[in-house]
């Protein structure tokens, strides 16, 4: 879990459907 | 002839799909897995300032790192890797990622540096950004030698996939059953994509010796990159620290990661 902590984002957008055009 | 690991031997998982398909069909999934070419969409002020241009440059890495994660992701194969060695691949391996791009877009204008269809730099304009001009030479003469090799494009999506799957295989060893697993499809996945990088050269015309040379010459350019890409870590490292630009979002993420 610290790993998932210290990279939320980048935990995010693994685990996420979001498209990166609607994060740009 | 390499070891295989003890689970190496067991039947293959069926969503384990990339070890059943041909390279032919691996480098398909992977060209049509490649990011668009992404703007940085700015008004650029000439001359560059230091704070300018270090500022262009990481708005643009920033960027590029969201659509990274996305492209990674259909990497047959990756999404099937432990969550963990998906975080810690990309965390070791995003800015030699971003320079073979950088490389890749740069090979056909010697000279330059073609950050992005609307960034692009001479090599003359790093003067202005404390210690990049040594990471810009370096970058140059990086692009230079995949010129003289004349890189393909299939060749170069192999490449990547490849820095990315081996980044990070020496740093850490499994421990648990469920990481073991990991590694292994690591393992298999990472022979797909050499099985790949093979083929793709095995349709340019060569002899079978030249074959086997433009296999080590290209994947020797990669401790180069691996190289310049350390570098660049210890650049951007220090232009944060005397807060000559401001790091945040996904980049300031990554970028702490390295620290």
């Amino acid at each position: 879990s610290s790993l998932k902590e210290k990279h939320k984002i980048l935990h995010q957008l693994l685990q996420n459907n979001t498209s990166p055009g609607d994060l740009a | 002839l390499h070891l295989e690991p003890p689970l190496a031997r067991l039947p293959q998982p069926p969503h384990e799909q990339h070890a059943a398909m041909s390279p032919e069909e691996f480098i398909s999934r992977i060209m049509e897995a490649e990011p668009p070419d992404i703007y940085l969409m700015e008004d650029l002020k000439k001359p560059f300032t230091e704070a300018s241009m270090m500022m262009s440059l990481t708005n643009l890495a920033d960027k590029e790192l969201v659509f990274m994660i996305s492209w990674a992701k259909k990497i047959p194969g990756f999404v099937e890797l432990s969550l963990a060695d998906q975080i810690n691949l990309l965390k070791c391996c995003w800015l030699e990622i971003l320079m073979l791009g950088l490389i890749w877009r740069s090979v056909d204008h010697p000279g330059k540096l073609i950050f992005s269809p609307d960034f692009k730099l001479n090599r003359e304009e790093g003067q202005c950004v404390e210690g990049i001009m040594e990471i810009f030479d370096m970058l140059l003469a990086a692009t230079a030698r995949f010129r003289e090799l004349k890189l393909q494009r299939e060749e170069y999506v192999c490449l990547k996939a490849m820095i990315l799957l081996n980044s990070n295989l020496c740093s850490t060893s499994p421990q648990t059953a469920e990481e073991l697993a990991s590694r292994t499809r690591l393992l298999r996945l990472l022979d797909s994509v050499i099985d790949a990088l093979v083929w793709a050269i095995s349709k340019l015309g060569l002899s079978t010796q030249q074959q086997t040379l433009r296999l080590g010459h290209l994947t020797m350019l990669l401790s180069h990159i691996r190289h310049i890409s350390n570098k660049g870590m210890d650049h951007l490292s220090t232009m944060k620290r005397k807060n000559v630009v401001l790091v945040y979002n996904l980049l300031l993420e990554m970028l702490e990661a390295n620290i």
